[in-house]
């Protein structure tokens, strides 16, 4: 079995789940914050036999296109004087895998 | 060391956590979501000595009995019309568990 | 790739993200709980390089200092009466790392 973490943006989340979920996935899913942005955004953990772990990255391609759009980045915590930097182009709504091993399953 | 990923109902969590914690464990909570209902759950993250994950797991059975509900599941994307199917039997309440392995360990 | 999940007190959260962001980091935020104090805490996830994982693991620690606290623990389930402990010292604002294999990493 594997555990998949999957972070998607809030936008996709919806659509990513319902077709997960239509092709059997089980997940439980999270809202969280990215680290750079600080926009809120959703992660994904799914449970799932290594043989499926293909076909959940598939479904996670196909829904979340990834497109380009222009932001500031919070300024950080050394003064919003000094450290304002300009706004810049960053890639979002694309989706972040991590697939880990999972050593014991139990479902009680 | 192991990192325990434990998915529970919020009517068992606070049952769970003071029986974890009394038997010595630790553990992180997370608010979460499930992807089928899309109700609230509890998720907890416990990291543990490996001879100690048995124990943990045995408190989850203990605490988190499964039982049945009839719930309509949510109209997916395509519209509430279409969609919508029947109310379901679901069983809920119980726990699911992945245990995975902890490479390192830091505490500062 | 390893996947560090850390658990930082709340108060440190905003100085260690903006510390690992300037160092190159990415990271995605969960705000959580704490399974004793039933307090608020932070929990980061970081997906890095394997050889980067020792400067993630000093940032943390040079941000998080341990320090100590008084407190009183949420009376247990038990009842309030019963079960309401004495005031104990409990350090608190260190991190607790765990660090994961990531068997397979996916940027859409
Ligand atoms: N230091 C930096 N310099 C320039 N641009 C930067 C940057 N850090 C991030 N970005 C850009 O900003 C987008 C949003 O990042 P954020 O950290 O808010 O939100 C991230 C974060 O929550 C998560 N994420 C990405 N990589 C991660 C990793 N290695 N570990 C943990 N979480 C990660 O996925 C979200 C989307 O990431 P994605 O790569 O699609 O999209 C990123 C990336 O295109
Ligand atoms: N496609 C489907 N068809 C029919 N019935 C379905 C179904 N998907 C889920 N269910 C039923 O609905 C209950 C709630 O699922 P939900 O996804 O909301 O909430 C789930 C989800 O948050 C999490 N979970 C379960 N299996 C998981 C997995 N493999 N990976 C990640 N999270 C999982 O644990 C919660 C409870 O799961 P549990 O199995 O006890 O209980 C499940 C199951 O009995
Ligand atoms: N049974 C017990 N008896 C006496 N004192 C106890 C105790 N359990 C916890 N403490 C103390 O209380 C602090 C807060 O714990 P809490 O569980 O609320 O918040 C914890 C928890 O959210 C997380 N954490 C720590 N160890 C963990 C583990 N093995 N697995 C999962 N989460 C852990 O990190 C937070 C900070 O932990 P930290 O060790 O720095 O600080 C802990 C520790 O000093």
């Amino acid at each position: 079995m594997k555990l998949i973490m999957a972070i998607v943006s809030s936008d996709d989340s919806r659509e990513v789940l319902n077709r997960l979920t239509k092709a059997g996935f089980r997940a439980t899913v999270i809202s969280t914050t990215g680290g750079f942005l600080r926009e809120g955004n959703t992660t994904l953990f799914l449970g799932t036999d290594d043989q499926k772990v293909a076909q959940a990255v598939d479904i996670l391609r196909q829904t979340c296109r990834r497109r380009t759009q222009w932001v500031s980045p919070l300024p950080t915590l050394e003064g919003p004087g000094l450290e304002m930097s300009e706004p810049i182009e960053v890639s979002v709504g694309g989706a972040v895998v991590f697939v880990m091993n999972v050593e014991q399953f139990v479902q009680v």
